[in-house]
């Protein structure tokens, strides 16, 4: 069993990146589980055909926990296992404390299994609440979505820094597995993310072109994968998907210094 | 003593709007604190001329609680006294605890006073962690930061739902003093961000045109104030700071559902 995750600033793609991979690897004949871990809960919409899945948090407040399997795993394109943790209270809860309590729940309710489970983590904060994944040894080859934006390149710098002090903990066993573009289409772009994966110790392992054929697909309420199975978009995700079912090179990053991380983007991205 | 918070997404502009304001306020003669409440603490850089000023986490983290007020509060343009709290160790820290740890430390050195405190807070995941300057009543008028992208909406939508809820607490005094549009210059933004804060029962207080000269003021590491003082874009800012030191208009905001605030974004901003 693969356990992967997808972490990164919020808006850059992750969802969408973790459907369309979902969905990819389902078409290979794979077991496949997504579980969101974002407070906006929307990481399984597009194989859910636009349905809103109740949260395992809104449900654990609401029941406690007598709660089926049947209420919180819905089955999604291609058969891929779909759940949402869901968010804190705002003002009041953890991020944290929500994902740990679903995947409790879920190991519970025996349903924590398959070829890959695919967990898609926000990455604005990396606090010990959304490092609960890789905290407690649910995700152990992590994946940083970015673009060339400093902003997005400043989060998965912070992700590293995450994954470089958890690793050292007996209970992770979290890895980086490799960087993955999702394209702003900023000039210089591809390789000032190339050279930032180098640096930290890994290596680029997907451009994701930004595509206008993901907003169609959004609108149709499904992924690329679905909707356009022979785009050159699709095939991008097919290729990721098969670079990620193969991958066995993981490393523990060396993140950069503040300064080193602004010199890079300046280098490439002319003011 | 007015304690003012701007909230808003990652990358949104809330330091550079806080640091113009605070910069426009000391102009007026007033006696302002800037404290940023964001992990990046990059707040009050171009208050202090590009220097990055020690975070209070990493000194209470080095000295334990035997810091000196001069090892933590820095005086930048204007005589604006400018604080930097810093962010929770990557993976295991929280940012919340850090914010209160903050606050607690200079309330004991006696340095959290002025006409105006202004703290700078990230607003991607309102969890117990970065609402704490509300819950714990410091931060009493909330002023929301926020484009007309979707992404930033929905966070803006989230810090209204923990002002909701956190103002029925004893301890929090807080409430929604306006919504500040920091433009993306898509079209139909000042629209749509206006109607949004009427829906949620407050109101458009500002509207900052997204300027070059912002970036090339950030370059020669100063505020627009101090670089260019009469500049339109210094301007703006300097309404800014006249419209929230006479505000005395705030309300507690009704936070939309999810397929309102869907709705509403597709009203004004064409796919
Ligand atoms: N490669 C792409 N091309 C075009 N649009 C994209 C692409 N990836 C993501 N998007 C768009 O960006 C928005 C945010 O993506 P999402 O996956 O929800 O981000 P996250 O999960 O990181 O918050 C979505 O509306 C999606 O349509
Ligand atoms: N009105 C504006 N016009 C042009 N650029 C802006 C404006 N406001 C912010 N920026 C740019 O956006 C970037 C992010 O702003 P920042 O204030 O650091 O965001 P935040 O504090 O919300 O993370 C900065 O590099 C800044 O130059
Ligand atoms: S650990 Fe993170 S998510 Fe939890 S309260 Fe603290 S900052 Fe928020
Ligand atoms: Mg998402
Ligand atoms: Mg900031």
């Amino acid at each position: 069993m693969k356990q992967i995750a997808l972490y990164g600033k919020g808006g850059i793609g992750k969802s969408t990146t973790s459907a369309n991979l979902s969905a990819a690897l389902a078409d290979t004949g794979c077991d496949v589980m997504q579980i969101g871990c974002d407070p906006k809960h929307d990481s399984t919409r597009m194989l859910m055909h636009g349905k809103w899945i109740p949260t395992v948090l809104d449900l654990v407040r609401e029941k406690g926990d007598k709660i089926g399997v049947e209420e919180v795993v819905f089955e999604g394109y291609g058969g891929v296992r779909c759940v949402e943790a869901g968010g804190p209270e705002p003002g009041i809860g953890c991020a944290g404390r929500g994902i740990i309590a679903t995947f409790q729940l879920l190991q519970k309710l025996d349903a924590l299994y398959g070829d890959v489970i695919l967990y898609d983590v926000l990455g604005d904060v990396v606090c010990g609440g959304f490092a609960m994944p890789m905290r407690e040894g649910y995700a152990q080859e992590i994946y940083l979505v970015t673009s060339g934006e400093f902003m997005s390149l400043y989060a998965a710098n912070n992700i590293c820094k995450a994954i470089a002090r958890l690793s050292k903990r007996s209970k992770a066993r979290c890895a980086l597995g490799g960087v993955i573009c999702n394209a702003k289409n900023i000039p210089g772009e591809e390789e000032l993310v190339r050279e930032f994966a180098e640096l930290v110790g890994s290596r680029l392992i997907a451009y994701v072109p930004r595509a206008q054929i993901v907003q169609i697909a959004e609108v149709n309420q499904q992924t690329v994968i679905e909707f356009a199975p022979d785009s050159a978009q699709a095939m991008v995700y097919r290729q990721l998907a098969e670079t990620i079912q193969t991958n066995t090179e993981t490393s523990i990053p060396t993140p950069l210094e503040m300064h080193d991380l602004e010199t890079l983007a300046r280098k490439h991205i002319p003011v």
